[in-house]
């Protein structure tokens, strides 16, 4: 997970 | 139709002024472009009915594996009218052949012109249009994925929906014709990521750090 930090936080926010 | 309404408007391309060498430019502008669809793509993928139900681990699997066969979708589906046969990656950057080889994407420019030719022949809805991108992203072959029955319940949804569509326009073959055009798409796809990796790689074109990120899954 910590290479795809970006996509990781982007689909934890809400949309 | 919730798909329809959930499609982010197409966005412009900021033409880069940076460096002298047009190909370069052509390059840099594409890239950037990208970025922001990516960006855009992942919302849009939050808001497919069913995907925010799937893992966290398997949303990440699933846009990893199929982020450039969803965007390559509305370049093809842009592209399939351009009288110059251009790939219209947004209405202000349009490349044609010479410009693609120039920029070194003239595999990409092959395939995705072929694509573009099928969707044509096609004669694609908007509606299918986006059940196409939505199933690119469902069927991207994440591998391994977390919850092997959540991912095949989402496929199984949007399937259900375009047979439901075909099936109101009274269309008996048409899902299957849609989904036959899948192969190619992923071709593309393919040739699309190596030829940006390329880039980055051996002619140290910088990439955005999503859009790298992206590529590095790929690779």
């Amino acid at each position: 997970k910590e290479k795809h930090k970006i996509l990781h936080q982007l689909l934890q926010n809400s949309t | 139709s919730h798909l329809l309404l959930t499609e982010p408007a197409p966005l412009e391309a900021n033409h880069d002024d940076s460096t002298d060498d047009g190909s370069l430019r052509t390059v840099l502008t594409l890239c950037d472009l990208l970025n922001r669809e990516l960006l855009l793509l992942i919302g849009w993928a939050k808001q497919i009915p069913g995907f925010s139900g799937l893992s966290l681990v398997d949303q990440m699997s699933l846009l990893q594996s199929g982020w450039m066969e969803a965007l390559l979708v509305g370049v093809a589906w842009r592209s399939q009218s351009s009288a110059g046969e251009e790939l219209v990656f947004a209405d202000n950057l349009r490349l044609d052949a010479a410009q693609c080889r120039a920029a070194g994407l003239a595999e990409l420019y092959e395939a995705l012109r072929h694509l573009a030719a099928k969707y044509q022949a096609m004669k694609l809805s908007p509606e299918e249009v986006v059940a196409l991108k939505a199933m690119a992203l469902a069927n991207s072959d994440a591998d391994p994925v977390d919850c092997p029955d959540s991912v095949q319940r989402f496929q199984d949804w949007l399937h259900e929906a375009l047979q439901e569509y075909e099936s109101s326009r009274r269309e008996q073959h048409r899902t299957g014709r849609l989904l036959m055009s899948l192969p190619l798409l992923r071709q593309a796809a393919g040739r699309a990521v190596q030829a940006f990796l390329r880039l980055h790689r051996h002619s140290s074109v910088p990439l955005h750090k999503l859009l790298l990120e992206m590529l590095d899954a790929k690779a």
